[in-house]
């Protein structure tokens, strides 16, 4: 059995670190942070994940826009850690391998 | 994850993708389809998690469309962790750069072939016009091999997995063999948006793995549909 995926609308219009929280607003905050805290302990090694935490403090320094922005937004409001946001974009990555 | 391209016998390109991934339980859950909206229009289309601000599956309307699979092997962390530090980009990330700046099917392939990335990937390419649709099979820092479609001389679809298209999938992991059956059952005349979702459709091409199902094609814009798939009952 198959179902529709919902559709929602992203405006590049507005700044990158807000442009998703009508997207997050659907979802319950609470079981989204819950998902990416499972997926990040699955996938990624601990001594990876001790690495990559401090560099979100350069966050913008390593990662082009809009992606810094967006994922500092959406790490904003969810009460998440920039450089969890950054593991989890960077999930394929570590599965890949 | 299984990626087709197919042009029809009218030079319609269609292109559809399973997207098969651990976490099902969580991403089936999350699953969306997202509309980039820029002065009023939408720019691009993709589809996505929610939170996930990269793109494996995507469309830029009237030009291309794009899904990536994953390439297994490669590197090691360590490199990962450097390349990131290099400022390769992310796999997804480049989908969704490329959707968002290339002006056409054939500066899309350049930079989807050419930009360094972090990890391994076959991207899936398909145009508006004949003969437009590609499978890239990527290193990190650029192309392995590049296989376009050869509708004169019978290669009218290509089947990407997740195996290099020069070597035979591990008998244990074999969706390519099915999806070819299937579609050459199903026949250049035939192909089409439903037919394609019932290619996709054939086990094991869809698995319990499978998360979701796209079917698209640039040239009809408003034909992108994306469907969550439910796994069997054990």
């Amino acid at each position: 059995s198959a179902g529709a995926a919902p559709l929602c609308n992203v405006s590049l219009d507005g700044d990158p670190d807000l442009r998703w929280l009508p997207v997050l607003q659907r979802f319950e905050p609470g079981l989204l942070l819950h998902f990416f805290t499972r997926i990040i302990e699955q996938t990624i090694p601990k001594w990876v994940h001790t690495v990559i935490r401090p560099l979100a403090a350069e966050l913008e320094f390593f990662i082009p826009q809009p992606f810094a922005g967006e994922i500092q937004g959406i790490c904003n409001a969810l009460g998440m850690s920039v450089g969890d946001g950054i593991l989890l974009s960077l999930a394929y990555e570590a599965t890949a391998f | 994850c299984t990626s087709i391209v197919a042009q029809d016998y009218k030079g319609n390109i269609y292109h559809g993708r399973n997207l098969d991934y651990d976490f099902g339980d969580i991403l089936r859950k999350i699953t969306i389809d997202v509309q980039f909206i820029k002065n009023g229009q939408v720019a691009y289309r993709g589809t996505t998690f929610c939170g996930y601000v990269g793109l494996w599956t995507g469309q830029s309307p009237h030009k291309f469309t794009v899904s990536g699979n994953e390439r297994g092997g490669g590197a090691w962390w360590e490199n990962a962790v450097a390349a990131f530090l290099n400022r390769n980009y992310p796999v997804s990330w480049l989908i969704r750069d490329t959707l968002s700046k290339s002006e056409d099917f054939q500066s899309a392939v350049f930079k989807l072939a050419g930009t360094p990335i972090i990890a391994d990937v076959y991207y899936i390419v398909g145009g508006t016009v004949p003969k437009e649709g590609v499978v890239i099979t990527r290193n990190r820092e650029g192309p392995a091999d590049i296989w376009p479609l050869d509708p004169l001389d019978g290669g009218w679809f290509h089947v990407e997995t997740n195996y290099d298209h020069w070597t035979s999938p591990p008998p244990f992991d074999d969706r390519r063999t099915p999806a070819i059956r299937a579609l050459n059952a199903t026949g250049q005349h035939n192909i089409n948006f439903d037919t394609l979702f019932q290619v996709l459709s054939v086990k094991p091409v869809l698995n319990n793995y499978t998360i979701y199902t796209t079917v698209m094609s640039a040239a009809f814009p408003d034909k992108y549909t994306t469907w969550i798939r439910t796994p069997t009952k054990k």
